[in-house]
């Protein structure tokens, strides 16, 4: 998977 | 967690304060286009995610707020008149290239999410924002001119790191979830400001004891 993690922050 | 929220409203409110004292006063005396044009490459670097995945309605305008708002202040120092004829570019002399660029990729090569290359690039987005305010500390240094950089700007701006870190604490008391990046790249912006907040209350003062 690409995107490891999903950022939630600003 | 409302820190954080806290946080992305004090940031918000930080732009809101810099475009209405330019649209005030007319002028953008003793800003540094150099700190505004890295605060966009940071927006524009860690923002790629908005192609990648969706948050929240919350998450993606918040972004795009930012962003807009860093491309109007750009506007208005760089191409808008009147404000952009007192932009001092002989003072905002940073050699940011040299420093805050390649600065903050060392850093991001050695604190890291991960070696994908968006985690690399979001990593390196953080650095880039812990270090994005030292061209206006050098630019304040200079020519202790504070008449745009309000105390409620550099407060807003200082603070809304400070709260993030509040919230990073506040996150690991319940989930035990630490990033190091964000964490340290935190730590460095939130001293930088404190740094910057020290010699812009110098300047003040001592503007002041002139006019006295």
């Amino acid at each position: 998977q690409y995107v490891k993690k999903m950022h939630d922050e600003l | 967690n409302p820190f954080r929220y806290i946080a992305d409203f004090l940031h918000l409110v930080s732009f809101l304060i810099l475009i209405l004292k330019i649209r005030k006063t007319r002028n953008c005396l003793g800003l540094s286009f150099r700190t505004q044009e890295i605060y966009l490459a940071v927006f524009c670097v860690r923002y790629i995610d908005l192609f990648m995945y969706f948050v929240s309605v919350y998450n993606t305008s918040m972004k795009l707020l930012y962003i807009s708002s860093t491309v109007f202040i750009i506007y208005l120092m760089k191409f808008k008149k009147p404000y952009c004829l007192s932009y001092d570019s002989a003072s905002d002399d940073f050699p940011h290239y040299k420093f805050i660029y390649t600065g903050a990729a060392v850093l991001a090569l050695l604190v890291h999410t991960d070696l994908a290359p968006f985690e690399l690039g979001w990593s390196y987005s953080i650095w880039l924002e812990a270090l994005a305010i030292i061209p206006q500390l050098h630019m304040l240094q200079k020519i202790k001119d504070v008449e745009n950089i309000t105390s409620n700007y550099v407060g807003a701006l200082g603070v809304y790191r400070f709260f993030y870190i509040v919230s990073w604490i506040y996150k690991y008391s319940l989930t035990g979830d630490v990033c190091w990046t964000s964490l340290l790249g935190g730590i460095v912006q939130t001293i930088l400001y404190a740094d910057f907040l020290y010699y812009y209350i110098i300047s003040l003062k001592s503007g002041k004891g002139m006019s006295l």
